[in-house]
């Protein structure tokens, strides 16, 4: 595993001073298709080190060690399989935030789920406030055209909602969090409340 | 009073109710308030003719006129509030839409914006703008960044270093934005970051403008050889792209939005990474 394509892609495409507009549209989609081959690399050396990393810090005391992690490229389109499909199935999603940044984050992410029904935990198990907000009609517009125009496929299923939770990750580190279904009522994420205007009203 | 609010922290914007348009920027910390208004247009591209055969291109921008995007009725307007975040979604037009957030815990508003495909079957090019308008006497100066790094002083038609003839009063003020481009008065600073590298300008005192995404029709014959069109096909049917992006809009006092603005903006550059997986059951450990 290494970021070889990725180096080649990047030094091309900056080579070639390859802005959109200003090149031919083919040369752009290859372009495009050489960055896409390196991301695709990269992401298998992230997920390998994470996992890694993830399965340090867990040390011993775990049965079954993290293997495979996946990032969502088409998160902006709300398109993320392992957070729609996981939860659908009724098991967990554990999510790893890293920060590259060397100083500490607070900031807001938002994965699109399947239910309304889940709740957050940090990595010590605590419980996380949490929020869900329906997705728009232009998102799910965009979904529809993209995912199939990117992935060759419509994406099976619909999230019906975005989750947004608050997440705290130190310098050149990472967080870990979970994304579950409750067992019990009670301790479910916060549904958005909806205004909508009608004329002056 | 006819107004409705968003947001539940320091920061709080103001919507007319009856037009669904952004009024007022107030945080309540720093007792900053400001009048902002936002709005969307675009600029037709320059066809070229007998006279003057230079179009409009990738690499030529050449308004000819320009044109307010306004709904034909009542703008689509929805708020939706809870504990993190509240949301605006505004469709202005069939092709323009915009999701505006603000977190609880945050200082900056975050505007979503999508456009496209922007619809070009009357033989018109267009080039898509928003424009944020504040009662700030700037006295024609703005701020863009140097490729994410410094901010450089602009002045409206003017060059330090040269006798500057303006030809093209839209064109000639624009320049490149990649990190973002701020307003200062002798009292506070408005300030908007961006996700990808766009134009931008300050044509008029108190406003700032940025292009979002152009669809045009002629070549500019500067060496591209093809026209910018490009489109998306799904089952032999193609249409123009659709772009999704991400402002980032701030008022400071004076002097206050410099750290916000490197901060952040190395934040955009270096977003947190999300690595996914599952576990069975409740073993959280």
């Amino acid at each position: 595993l290494n970021t070889d394509a990725l180096a080649d892609a990047l030094a091309l495409s900056q080579h070639h001073d390859a802005v959109s507009g200003t090149e031919r549209q083919h040369v752009a989609a290859d372009y495009a298709k050489r960055i896409s081959i390196g991301y695709a690399e990269a992401e298998g050396l992230v997920a390998s080190a994470l996992a890694s990393l993830v399965n340090q810090r867990l040390s011993s005391n775990v049965i079954n060690p993290v293997k495979g992690f996946q990032q969502c490229p088409l998160l902006n389109i709300s398109y993320c399989p392992p957070s729609e499909a996981t939860l659908a199935n009724g098991k967990s999603v554990v999510i790893v935030v890293y920060n590259p940044l060397a100083w500490k984050r607070e900031e807001v992410i938002r994965i699109p789920v399947s239910t309304g029904e889940v709740f957050v935990q940090d990595s010590a198990g605590k419980e996380i406030e949490s929020q869900l907000l329906p997705l728009s009609n232009i998102t799910f517009s965009i979904r529809k055209k993209y995912a199939k125009a990117y992935i060759g496929t419509a994406p099976s299923g619909e999230p019906k909602y975005w989750l947004a939770f608050p997440v705290s990750v130190p310098p050149i580190g990472f967080s870990t969090y979970m994304v579950s279904r409750p067992k019990q009522r009670g301790r479910i994420s916060t549904m958005s409340k909806e205004f909508r205007s009608d004329g002056s009203t | 009073n006819n107004s409705i609010e968003v947001g539940q922290g320091n920061l709080k914007l103001l919507y007319s109710a009856d037009e669904g348009k952004l009024t007022q920027y107030v945080n309540s910390r720093n007792l900053v308030a400001a009048s902002v208004e936002q709005s969307y247009s675009f600029y037709s591209g320059y066809v070229g003719d007998g006279k003057d055969t230079q179009a409009s291109g990738a690499y030529i921008f050449r308004p000819n006129g320009s044109f307010p995007i306004k709904s034909d009725h009542q703008v689509s307007f929805t708020v939706l509030r809870g504990p993190i975040l509240d949301e605006v979604h505004q469709q202005l037009n069939p092709w323009v839409s915009q999701i505006l957030r603000i977190y609880k815990a945050k200082e900056h508003a975050e505007v979503e914006f999508t456009i496209g495909p922007i619809p070009v079957d009357d033989g018109i090019g267009k080039e898509v703008i928003t424009q944020f308008s504040t009662t700030m006497k700037t006295n024609k100066t703005f701020y863009t960044d140097s490729n994410g790094r410094d901010f450089i002083k602009r002045i409206r038609d003017f060059r330090s270093d040269w006798d500057l003839e303006v030809n093209q009063p839209i064109a000639g003020n624009y320049y490149p934005v990649n990190l973002g481009i701020y307003l200062q008065d002798s009292t506070m600073e408005l300030s908007v970051l961006v996700d990808r590298s766009v134009g931008g300008s300050s044509l008029v005192d108190g406003q700032v403008e940025l292009m979002l995404h152009r669809r045009l029709l002629h070549d500019d014959a500067r060496g591209v050889g093809e026209v910018l069109n490009e489109t998306v096909c799904i089952a032999d049917k193609c249409e123009g792209l659709t772009i999704q992006g991400k402002l980032y809009l701030r008022v400071d006092h004076k002097g206050e939005g410099a750290k916000w603005r490197r901060t952040v903006g190395q934040e955009l550059y270096s977003p947190l990474l999300l690595a996914f997986t599952e576990q069975d059951g409740d073993n959280w450990l």
